[in-house]
């Protein structure tokens, strides 16, 4: 479903060129459950914007359900996007006029269909935020921005949901709250889950953990409990 | 040093009130080494922009520094944030058009004084930036863009440093590196240091937690090991 093979992606940054993934050969199936760890500048954002076709590699292939990616347009790429992948962004990225409510209910008005303002309600109160609908981001805390991004991204019932860092500014019983949804979604409705996470305790949830260094894989483990 | 009496701050979003601190009071002395810990909502941003005089309470009184807070002016206010305090942002608060090394030499500017460049060199390479310093925040990784916000804070030798959740982006180890610096600056150099933080890792390197749960202190304990 999900297919790089030795990708690379080569940064400039004045005359300095920073190779942040320096060769990524991975495949990920329909209903993996996985996560991506590594240290500080290790790459996992990179990897997820190439993943989540943000973003394209520098070299190497990337294919997604079967087809190639960079031999989509801008606007088939953005097609597949919009259609088959939610996104939780490391910094939320909420737009700052809207209140949570609107910002969850956006994803919903470009797929059309009825009920859009009550699958936003549903998805924000399954994230403990439903008093707190009418709040714009900067009269939320840190942890509800975030979940308001993780709402956002989970409303549409996308296929694949890419998650960078989802409970970083958040508590451990949130946090729980938060990786039961998660959990959910890939055990019951079959959604591919993959997250960065820095957190020891959030990958112990997922079935596989890639290790990243230096944009490198150094290590893809499978649990093997059930 | 830090005194607070039943501070109360209010915020008003639309005709609801939200009652973020419902009775606040504390203190924290020169040298302290204190953690503020509680559920994403619970009040600690606000309590911490309060201490840091970044925003004044609804009801209470705050002294710093045996000054009463209320009474001074929005300038006043101003310098001794300047002059005293280094505030970690939860959000990183970065200029968008400025190289982390700008960035980190901005609070010197302000003080006068030889050296600025190579302070504030010294301070990102302590946090491991030091080959990141030309990047700008978009150049930047999650993890990185923290250790800028960081580095910015502690480069001026406050003798308060508030940080909100500063090792939130953090893998492990650079977690570790950074606790280290702030330990050393409260040990070796009387620092006082007050942190948020929602890992358990993390309050325990310091001397004191204080628990909030909707906006009240729930318990404030001091650790009995030397
Ligand atoms: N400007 C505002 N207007 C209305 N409500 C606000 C505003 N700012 C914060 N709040 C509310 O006040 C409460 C406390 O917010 P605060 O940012 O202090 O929480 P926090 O403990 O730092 O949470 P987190 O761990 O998620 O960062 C939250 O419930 C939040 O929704
Ligand atoms: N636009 C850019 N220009 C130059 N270098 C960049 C750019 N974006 C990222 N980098 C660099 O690429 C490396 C990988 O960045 P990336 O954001 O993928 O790291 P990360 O593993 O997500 O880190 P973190 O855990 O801190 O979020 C970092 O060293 C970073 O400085
Ligand atoms: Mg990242
Ligand atoms: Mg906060």
């Amino acid at each position: 479903m999900i297919r790089l093979r030795n990708v690379v992606k080569l940064y400039r940054a004045g005359s300095v060129v920073v190779p942040a993934l320096r060769g990524i050969t991975l495949d990920i199936e329909r209903g993996d459950f996985v996560s991506i760890i590594g240290s500080s500048g290790s790459g996992k954002s990179t990897l997820m914007n190439i993943i989540g076709c943000l973003d394209r590699p520098t070299r190497g292939t990337f294919e997604l359900a079967g087809h190639d990616v960079s031999k989509l347009s801008d606007d088939q790429l953005a097609y597949a996007r919009g259609r088959q992948i939610g996104f939780v962004f490391q910094a939320f990225n909420l737009l700052p006029r809207m209140s949570a409510l609107e910002q969850v209910e956006l994803p919903l008005t470009y797929r059309g269909g009825k009920n859009q303002r009550r699958s936003a309600m549903k998805a924000l109160a399954d994230v403990g935020l439903g008093d707190r609908m009418h709040h714009k981001p900067n009269q939320l805390s840190g942890g509800q921005q975030q979940r308001v991004a993780i709402a956002r991204a989970l409303v549409g019932e996308p296929s694949v949901i890419l998650a960078d860092e989802p409970t970083g500014a958040l508590d451990t019983k949130t946090t729980a709250d938060v990786m039961d949804i998660f959990v959910r979604l890939n055990r019951v409705q079959g959604m591919t889950v993959i997250f960065v996470t820095h957190e020891p305790e959030v990958a112990s949830y997922t079935d596989r953990v890639i290790q990243l260094r230096d944009g490198m894989i150094v290590s893809d483990t499978v649990a093997t409990s059930p």
